[in-house]
């Protein structure tokens, strides 16, 4: 089974978007997926039209499990999307409190390394959407995932908010002494401005072979799509957005295919 | 003294570029401005120039002179920009362990508002830039205010955001017995999209006498301001982006007046 964390501390640089939009296209080659948000705001698991104030079974009742000492089946905080072959894992806006209330305690970074394990075997693909901050949830999707796809707006503070995200890559990895790959995904590419050139540049230049050779451009259809609650791909599968996210999931599978 | 909260738990909603804006156009009248950054991801204290991995004197220096009973000088953690009326309390990216250090802990919610009680014969503004998330130093700078700006990118999930931190305000207000009056800002809009227009019909349809009459348009110089350092107005001012902040910040103006 393939895990995929989609993350970024900074905000706002499409990580939800990236997610859903990959999901979409995953269900539409037949891969069984699921989609998981750790975000307590829960932009996800509102784009598919569940209420992250009240979603019944979340990803925040396994944590709570695991702090009572009890493990159900995380198939029960799974539900039911707009495709037969993709299942949401909503967030629940309690997992604002994660931090306050485990933060301190040991083991509690494998929650979900644990509730996918016990999934494995009705899944190919998992992609986690995290929030735009460190902390309990964040640290469980790094350890849980096999490979992590980091959106990077193209402009200058994101530019900053990358070298933060990849010392948090290397802290993680040293704790668990094994590697993550990871890949860096320019997003939101607006051909119009030399700003965002610049970035580009800036961003082959410092990361070279991390980062990926696709680009996704500025496609305001993307705005359409979430008011809507299917991928882009699902509404107007020509768009410029949903080709750009068609181009790098082929790239990535033959990335992952090599490595 | 005017302390504003600039905030939204919805990530990349121009928080942080509307504070640098608003914060550009009071020095630009000769107000005596200070800037406080509380987000871990330091955004804005990147975008003027220093480092939220090591700022030296930082906000998070007053949390944890406060968690240890004391109580510095907090000038010490002001530092000069490139406006000589503008000062910034910056980031540190240790903010992220506050709520792990401090969240069950009493009396913490009221550092700011002390530490700015102390400030208020140097300063005529205190502008705060938050983070998209819900936490101890959101929790002060709510209890510091004494006005809140609540940037809304005009499209449908960011108004799901919008439920969410109005509901935030309204514990925050309960638990402090005061009501802190806020305006809802629309940011980024795209006259081209569709989408664009329907949630600003949401917005006004909704919170109608809450939506500033003021409207941030999309304006790609914006990128190019934040790799000068510099907010829009003392970059480009005739801008749509700078006129439409100055537009802004003249109907606030007069809005409170009023009040
Ligand atoms: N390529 C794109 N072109 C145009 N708009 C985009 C694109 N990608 C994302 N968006 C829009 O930008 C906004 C932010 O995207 P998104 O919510 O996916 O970011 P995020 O990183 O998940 O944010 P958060 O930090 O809040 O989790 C949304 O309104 C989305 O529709
Ligand atoms: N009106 C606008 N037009 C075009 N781009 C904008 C506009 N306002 C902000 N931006 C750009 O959008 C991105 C997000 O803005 P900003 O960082 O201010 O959001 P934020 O809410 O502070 O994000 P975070 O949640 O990470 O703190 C930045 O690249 C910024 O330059
Ligand atoms: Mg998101
Ligand atoms: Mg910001």
């Amino acid at each position: 089974m393939n895990v995929w964390a989609i993350a970024n501390q900074k905000g706002g640089v499409g990580k939800t978007t990236t997610t859903v939009s990959l999901a979409g296209l995953l269900v539409e080659l037949g891969f069984r997926t699921l989609v998981v948000d750790i975000d307590p705001h829960g932009s996800m698991t509102s784009y598919f039209g569940m209420d992250p104030e009240s979603p019944g079974e979340s990803v925040y009742s396994l944590f709570k499990a695991a702090s009572e000492g009890r493990m159900p089946d995380p198939g029960r905080a799974v539900h039911p999307t707009y495709h037969p072959l993709l299942g949401l894992m909503p967030a629940s806006t309690a997992l604002a409190t994660l931090d306050r209330q485990l933060g301190g305690r040991d083991g509690m970074g494998l929650v979900l390394t644990r509730s996918f394990a016990r999934l494995a075997s009705r899944y190919d693909y998992v992609l986690i959407d995290c929030p735009p901050m460190l902390g309990v949830s964040m640290v469980n999707a790094l350890a849980a995932a096999n490979f992590l796809i980091i959106p990077v707006q193209t402009e200058f503070l994101a530019l900053k908010g990358l070298e933060r995200m990849l010392r948090t890559l290397g802290m993680v990895q040293r704790s668990r002494h094994s590697r993550l790959d990871h890949v860096i995904l320019p997003t939101m590419y607006d051909r119009r401005t030399r700003a965002a050139q610049e970035a580009l540049d800036t961003l082959n230049a410092r990361y070279a072979d991390k980062v990926a050779p696709t680009l996704i451009p500025v496609d305001t259809q993307f705005r359409e799509a979430s008011k809507i609650g299917r991928p882009l791909s699902a509404v107007v599968p020509e768009s410029r957005g949903a080709v750009a996210y068609r181009e790098f999931l082929d790239w990535l599978a033959d990335y992952l295919e090599r490595a």
